[in-house]
């Protein structure tokens, strides 16, 4: 099974081309195995992106050192799956 | 299990068998009003299971509902099972949609993607997509909304097999696609097509596939302003509304592009809770809240579609 540990969600709402379009380099990097929540659609559309642990850091300092801002949606992916996971077993019980 | 479906826990995610068993329990309960029709089996040869909830007649013009087709939106599936049991209370107490009843049929496919809903459970909680395997390629699955033949392989959806937005290697190549596409074409009066997605809060309606507006724009859009008060009118929860190309983004071989080309003027896609905390990931607590929001919503485009039979 697929765990998550450590994958973040992050949320960015470009303002800008410059912005959009450095969101949108990102789209194209396979290696880092992003899932896109929500694609980029267009200025002040917010953009999610769950980010698997390993490319945390790339993508955070590819974002920074851009200047594009960011907040984080979901801290820890995996603890809301397994509070999901949880509550699914206690309502079967 | 559940022992019926007065005691099933709407508030919670049920497991694939969960929700199979909680139909076939509606339909004992019920046997003169709900039905379950197999459209098809999917890639992995799971039953494709559609409830028909019907007072009568033969044919008649009729509305459909799908939930779950991207298998990761768990609050639509589970909206789906919160309809299916408010479709049959509003009957046997005569309010809600029991006049639309009387006129015409309900079809609800609860889970639209078995295959990917079942993986999602047991081996990835984000999956979306289908499990099928095409040749040539390592990577699984194609988006099922991006598989319909409405502008498919264009842009707003990738070539590459191991992209989430994969249209396949032709449209329809999903037996979870062309088991609706069939069941669509052979029923032949379905006047009312909502396709059911998370997450945003958007009521959305055809194209999704080009900028150029649908014949009935004006109208599609006056329906998407009703049925949005309506829903905001429970608990304030906001949505947007407008034509998918100009809401979200550009999307080829998206399922109400082709029901409406099919000439299906009233159709519609939800996109439920939430805007961003939870995403995917909705908490249980709050299926209900979004069941009851969207049920009210999608009443007004039920209602509209009955009153203004084309």
């Amino acid at each position: 099974t697929e765990t998550f540990v450590g994958h973040q969600v992050l949320r960015i709402v470009p303002s800008s081309d410059e912005e959009l379009q450095k969101v949108q380099e990102l789209q194209d990097l396979e290696h880092l195995k992003l899932d896109f929540w929500l694609s980029p659609r267009g200025l002040g559309y917010p953009v999610d992106i769950r980010v698997p642990f390993p490319s945390l850091q790339s993508v955070k300092a590819h974002l920074e050192a851009s200047g594009v801002p960011y907040s984080i949606m979901i801290e820890d992916v995996q603890a809301l799956v397994d509070e999901e996971e949880m509550e699914m077993l206690r309502s079967s019980r | 299990l559940a022992l019926s479906t007065t005691t099933f826990n709407y508030a919670a995610y049920h497991t694939l068998d969960e929700i199979y068993s909680f139909m076939d329990m509606l339909v004992a309960e019920n046997p003169n009003l709900v039905s379950k029709l197999e459209i098809g089996r999917s890639t992995e040869d799971r039953p494709l299971y559609v409830l028909k909830f019907s007072t009568g007649g033969t044919s008649r013009p009729a509305i459909w509902i799908d939930t779950g087709i991207h298998s990761r939106e768990w609050v639509t599936q589970a909206s789906g099972v919160w309809f299916a049991k408010k479709i049959v209370d509003d009957h046997a107490n005569n309010e809600g949609v029991a006049s639309i009843l009387e006129t015409m049929d309900i079809f609800l496919e609860i889970v639209t993607n078995p295959d990917g809903f079942a993986y999602t459970q047991t081996k990835n909680r984000m999956w979306r997509k289908t499990r099928s395997h095409h040749s040539g390629s390592i990577c699984v699955g194609v988006d099922p909304n991006r598989n319909w033949d409405a502008g498919f392989g264009g842009p707003g959806a990738s070539g590459n097999p191991c992209l989430e937005t994969y249209h396949g290697p032709y449209a329809n190549s999903e037996p979870e696609v062309k088991s609706i596409v069939d069941f669509v074409k052979s029923h032949g009066n379905i006047k009312a097509f909502v396709s059911i997605h998370s997450y945003s809060q958007l009521l959305l309606y055809p194209y999704g596939y080009t900028t150029t507006p649908v014949p009935d724009q004006q109208e599609l859009h006056e329906i998407s302003e009703k049925a949005v008060a309506a829903l905001s009118s429970l608990y304030g929860t906001k949505y947007k509304y407008g034509s998918i190309i100009t809401t979200i983004y550009q999307a080829s071989g998206g399922t109400i592009d082709w029901t409406y080309n099919q000439g299906i003027k009233y159709s519609f896609t939800f996109e439920l809770r939430d805007t961003g905390l939870y995403g995917f990931l909705l908490p249980a607590k709050q299926i209900i809240p979004t069941a009851e929001e969207t049920w009210l919503g999608l009443k007004v485009i039920m209602e509209h579609a009955r009153d203004n039979m084309y």
